[in-house]
């Protein structure tokens, strides 16, 4: 089974 | 006071048709750099950023940073008005609620004017550090839509695995597996036809193939595609707009629990 992450696990708002 | 002018008004129309599946609702910003939208999905999952180059447009005029709320869906409805060799011409007023689309037919016997509503967006800028890549693979974006398209047709996620010989792309459902592979292939006769990996180390991502096939409407703005893949980042899949700027989409990797 595979979890699908977010972007703002990567990535922070501007 | 805002006036574009684009020739190849053919590009917008495409442009419309590449992001609107992903995004519905959206900020243009306009600065003297060009006429650019960073937006996700509604899932937080996927980011389109799009930017147009002032110096690819053949009059831009932008007084002031504009920040402009459009649904993609109607602005598509505005640019499916527009013909095929159309040039296009979008227009503001300072503090006006509207933008203004003009067509204008190749040999100016026919000139057509559409005003659509803005509206207020709340928009979420995400900063998106510059990145190096374990690995970038170039393809032709022909070749990569199709292999989304079959793939889908398999399963519902795709593991893209990068290594020196070439990439593969492998999906599982419930009729069966699939694996695709293209080699890096550099010795064609036309530079767009070519498959080449630049490669620092091997990598391998899992990601949801509902989301590749809707970047995949941005085949006809590009020849090629690159995607670029690390193990701790969003894949970004780059359609390049000649001479004048891309349309990048991000998309979040599917992690093993």
């Amino acid at each position: 089974l595979s979890r699908q992450t977010g972007l703002y696990s990567f990535f922070l708002l501007a | 006071m805002l006036e574009l002018r684009l020739v190849q008004g053919s590009l917008l129309k495409k442009v419309l048709e590449a992001i609107k599946e992903l995004v519905t609702d959206a900020n243009f910003d306009c600065s003297a750099t060009g006429f650019s939208l960073q937006a996700m999905d509604s899932s937080h999952v996927a980011l389109v950023a799009l930017l147009l180059r002032s110096e690819g447009f053949e009059h831009y005029r932008c007084d002031r940073n504009l920040s402009m709320g459009m649904n993609l869906g109607n602005v598509s409805k505005m640019l499916r008005c527009a013909g095929s060799d159309d040039i296009i011409t979008i227009k503001a007023d300072d503090g006006s609620d509207t933008v203004t689309f003009m067509f204008e037919s190749p040999n100016q016997d026919k000139i057509a004017d559409f005003e659509m509503k803005l509206m207020d967006i709340d928009s979420e800028h995400l900063g998106i550090p510059d990145a190096e890549y374990q690995a970038i693979v170039r393809m032709p974006s022909g070749e990569f839509a199709r292999i989304c398209k079959d793939l889908s047709s398999i399963g519902d996620t795709v593991i893209i695995s990068v290594t020196k010989e070439g990439v593969k792309f492998s999906t599982a459902g419930d009729i069966g597996t699939a694996n695709i592979v293209c080699r890096q292939n550099k010795t064609v006769d036309k530079p767009e036809e070519a498959t080449v990996i630049e490669m620092q180390e091997p990598v391998s991502l899992t990601f949801a193939l509902r989301y590749l096939n809707s970047f995949t409407k941005a085949t006809p703005l590009s020849e090629t595609v690159s995607i670029s893949l690390s193990s701790d980042l969003p894949v970004v899949v780059e359609y390049k707009i000649a001479d004048m700027g891309y349309v990048r989409y991000y998309l979040a990797p599917k992690i093993e629990e």
